[in-house]
């Protein structure tokens, strides 16, 4: 429209999302094609298979010292607020979140937020998966309530929402929240700052007591 | 910097993922999986120029620029990046040889009104 404000991302925003999706698309192609100095995308005669490939890659990267988590972790306390860490692999690590019985009882959850302070290994983004697990019905195993993607660029505090998993553990009896966190492979542990209290995971919830249904009287 | 939101006309940055798998790239790019192409967009009225990171010095500076020569003569300010980082990309190139090539400023990080 004349009267906006030029600038060169502001046309972008007239488009239709689609219109607007493969105009960004070719510009990327563009861009990195250029940069490259290719005047198209090459074809790959024999492509080596990507897994091989990959695993040679990490091999030869040299591999950042093990941050595997110090073994005497404390074990968290109840209250929702420390993580008792368990089944942690190279590749995932596990938190359990315990709520206290007074939180659990006659309350209404109306929020909670999960905290996570990451320590990153290097420069760039690393992929995270956050998966929110809870028990199944025969309570043996756990199923995955739900998992969000995210891309950890720096050091420092993140949060979740987890507001509607707890309502639904508690709606379920059960008093533990447990989050799985799984990085790549050349991240170590995703949480290397567990062991300092000060940037220990934790949720923070937010209740209001359910007051008795007063009959209204007409 | 602000990362662009629902419907905010401010100048922001948006975050835009092109994944290489389905623009049919991934068998010539190894690593990694897709390009972040963020990029800045959104208004930058006056009361915003000079704001790269909020930086409250040199801001105070161009609103008493902007002052001494009345508001109108200044032209407007543009939402642009003020944080890049580089694409590191690992691909086969003509010959098949894999190349490992880090391109600068092809990631925006944060961006700002000028």
């Amino acid at each position: 429209a004349p009267e906006a404000v030029w600038c060169p991302a502001c046309g972008l925003s007239a488009l239709a999302p689609t219109t607007q999706r493969d105009a960004l698309i070719a510009l990327a192609k563009q861009s990195i094609l250029s940069k490259l100095h290719l005047p198209a995308r090459p074809n790959v005669t024999q492509p080596m298979p990507r897994g091989a490939l990959l695993t040679a890659l990490r091999r030869t990267r040299v591999r950042p010292v093990d941050t595997a988590l110090p073994s005497g972790i404390p074990r968290g306390g109840g209250g929702g607020s420390g993580p008792h860490l368990r089944s942690s692999t190279s590749r995932s690590v596990r938190l359990h979140f315990h709520f206290a019985r007074e939180l659990a009882g006659s309350n209404e959850i109306l929020q909670a937020t999960l905290h996570l302070f990451w320590a990153v290994p290097g420069p760039g983004t690393h992929p995270v998966t956050v998966r929110l697990l809870q028990p199944d019905p025969t309570g043996l195993n756990t199923t995955v309530a739900s998992e969000t993607r995210l891309e950890v660029q720096r050091d420092g505090w993140a949060t979740l929402d987890v507001g509607r998993a707890v309502q639904s553990l508690f709606g379920q009896g059960s008093r533990r929240l447990t989050v799985e966190l799984e990085v790549a492979e050349d991240w170590g542990s995703p949480l290397l700052a567990i062991h300092s209290d000060s940037h220990r995971p934790f949720v923070a919830a937010q209740a209001r007591a359910r007051t008795p249904h007063r009959v209204q009287r007409r | 910097s602000i990362d662009c939101s629902g419907d905010s006309r401010m100048c922001c940055r948006k975050e835009f993922f092109v994944d290489f798998k389905e623009i049919g790239w991934e068998d010539w790019i190894i690593q990694p999986e897709g390009y972040h192409m963020n990029y800045c967009a959104g208004l930058c009225p006056l009361h915003m120029a000079g704001i790269p990171g909020l930086a409250a010095s040199f801001h105070t500076a161009v609103l008493n620029l902007i002052k001494a020569n009345n508001a109108d003569a200044a032209v407007d300010s543009c939402c642009v990046p003020t944080q890049r980082r580089p694409l590191s990309l690992l691909y086969y190139d003509r010959d098949s040889n894999i190349v490992k090539t880090d391109i600068p400023d092809m990631i925006v990080d944060a961006c700002g009104c000028t």
